[in-house]
């Protein structure tokens, strides 16, 4: 199974 | 702040197709409308809601104010409304509380709650505009029905699209499956459309677990967005009326 990414590596904190 | 949905059922179901992702989130409410933006605790990830000031009649909102709220508690109170009765949300300057009256259609039966709020610091994500490589609409029960099916195949999906297409593949112990929807145009009905935009092919995998929670806005509307680019987080948009929208992000797979 392929690991998961996490979302705050694409989209930066405001 | 005070704003008034003709029939209680666009909330209802807003809020019941993201409580299972987020338990707590501010909504914030400014004079274009009400907004929401919350990560799930894994940060895997993300629900953007935006119910615009036309979609309520009327919206007056004077100053930005956040509304942190449970959503198990919100789902409480909005199990008291009917989905024909008119909803209408206020809250004061600096609230502790916000108000959600129903009121029946025939202005016979008036129902009057109010929920306490919560303080929630919430991380805020910047989401770009972005030019996906590819866009692929279909109807919102396919989609659902698809990503159901091939949940009990395997926890992973592989999404492809290309011109003649778009194929969800699931590989897993007992098998393999695939469905491909080719891009047509269903000339008496528009909802049965798949239209499928795209400058470059695309392939990303995405767990299932999640897809199938975002389908719990199925009902919301006829068809849903995906948009896709390589190595960038999935947007699935549901659009509603008055360019309001109940969109999810979800982060790709990485390769084994």
């Amino acid at each position: 199974t392929p690991l998961q990414n996490d979302l705050s590596e694409f989209f930066a904190m405001v | 702040l005070e704003a008034r949905l003709e029939a209680a059922d666009l909330f209802k179901k807003v809020v019941e197709a993201i409580k299972d992702l987020v338990q707590h989130c501010n909504f914030d409410c400014n004079d274009s409308g009400i907004a929401l933006q919350a990560m799930d605790n894994s940060h895997v990830a993300l629900v953007s809601m935006m119910l615009t000031a036309d979609t309520f009649t009327p919206f007056r909102c004077d100053r930005n104010i956040p509304l942190g709220i449970d959503l198990t508690s919100l789902t409480k109170v909005l199990r008291a409304a009917q989905s024909s009765d008119i909803l209408t949300i206020k809250s004061e300057d600096a609230p502790d509380v916000v108000n959600l009256v129903f009121e029946g259609k025939d202005q016979d039966r008036i129902s009057e709650y109010d929920l306490k709020l919560m303080d929630i610091d919430q991380e805020h994500l910047g989401i770009p505009d972005t030019e996906y490589a590819a866009t692929a609409s279909m109807p919102a029960a396919d989609f659902k029905r698809i990503c159901s099916d091939l949940l009990l195949i395997s926890e992973a999906v592989s999404i492809e699209c290309t011109k003649e297409g778009i194929t969800f593949k699931a590989e897993g112990d007992i098998g393999n499956g695939s469905v491909t929807l080719r891009q047509h145009s269903d000339l008496e009905n528009s909802d049965k459309n798949v239209d499928i935009s795209l400058t470059e092919p695309v392939a990303l995998s995405f767990s299932l677990k999640y897809l199938t929670g975002f389908c719990k806005a199925t009902g919301l509307s006829n068809q849903v967005r995906l948009c896709l680019s390589n190595d960038v987080p999935l947007m699935v948009e549901y659009a509603l009326a008055n360019n309001s929208y109940l969109r999810f992000y979800l982060a790709p797979k990485i390769g084994d």
